[in-house]
């Protein structure tokens, strides 16, 4: 729900503010990846009502975000490409490939692109956080958007203790993923906590 | 876990 949140925010934001000054369009494009080699088995496998919607909601939202910020004015005339310049295509793309195929738990298309996916979502953030570096401000809504884009991941993580323990769930992929992502997060949330502490607006160094 | 893994989660 998280996760589902820190998208509607992130849309009400560009409704709102019609803009997208602060907001990384390549975060958006990996999360796009990342749902398109995680979500392959919407043609040939059906878990349940909700698990089938919410795969269509995060795709079918996440590139419309995308085609909000390219292509949509006014939000796509606030859109800063060379601002928002993190050339995740090699830097991240390539070895979440790699690490995909290396770890895969068995050799099918549809494993690796789920391992590769998991690996990829775990540093999807980064143009986002490199993008705010570089403005350092950090507007409201975008601040609680990022803040959710980073919280839901560790309550995935609240949920796999519980799985362990429960039903003896293991996933070491997801885990391993699921930590780096939020430990990626944890010195943005430092900084947003404390400006929500002292009510002050999030600066970062 | 039955074969090829089984992903439950989103």
């Amino acid at each position: 729900m998280l996760h589902l949140m820190s998208i509607l925010l992130l849309l009400w934001k560009l409704k709102k503010s019609k803009s997208c000054v602060g907001i990384s369009c390549r975060m958006q494009e990996c999360y796009a990846i990342v749902f398109c080699l995680r979500y392959l088995d919407l043609f040939y496998q059906f878990i349940s009502v909700y698990n089938t919607a919410m795969k269509v909601v995060f795709i079918s939202s996440t590139f419309y975000l995308i085609f909000l910020m390219r292509f949509q004015p006014p939000v796509s005339a606030t859109y800063d490409r060379t601002a928002d310049s993190f050339p995740y295509e090699q830097y991240l793309l390539g070895p979440a490939a790699v690490l995909g195929f290396i770890s895969a738990e068995e050799w099918s298309i549809p494993e690796i692109f789920w391992t590769a996916s998991i690996w990829l979502e775990s540093v999807s953030i980064l143009p986002q956080l490199i993008l705010l570096q570089q403005l350092r401000e950090v507007e409201n809504l975008t601040a609680e958007f990022v803040a959710t884009m980073g919280a839901y991941r560790f309550f995935y993580i609240l949920n796999w203790i519980y799985r362990y323990f429960a039903e003896g769930y293991v996933n070491w992929i997801g885990w391993l993923g699921g930590i780096v992502q939020t430990g990626l997060y944890v010195d943005f949330f430092y900084y947003y906590a404390m400006s929500k502490w002292y009510g002050q607006k999030l600066v970062l160094p | 876990d039955e074969g090829g893994a089984e992903h439950d989660e989103l």
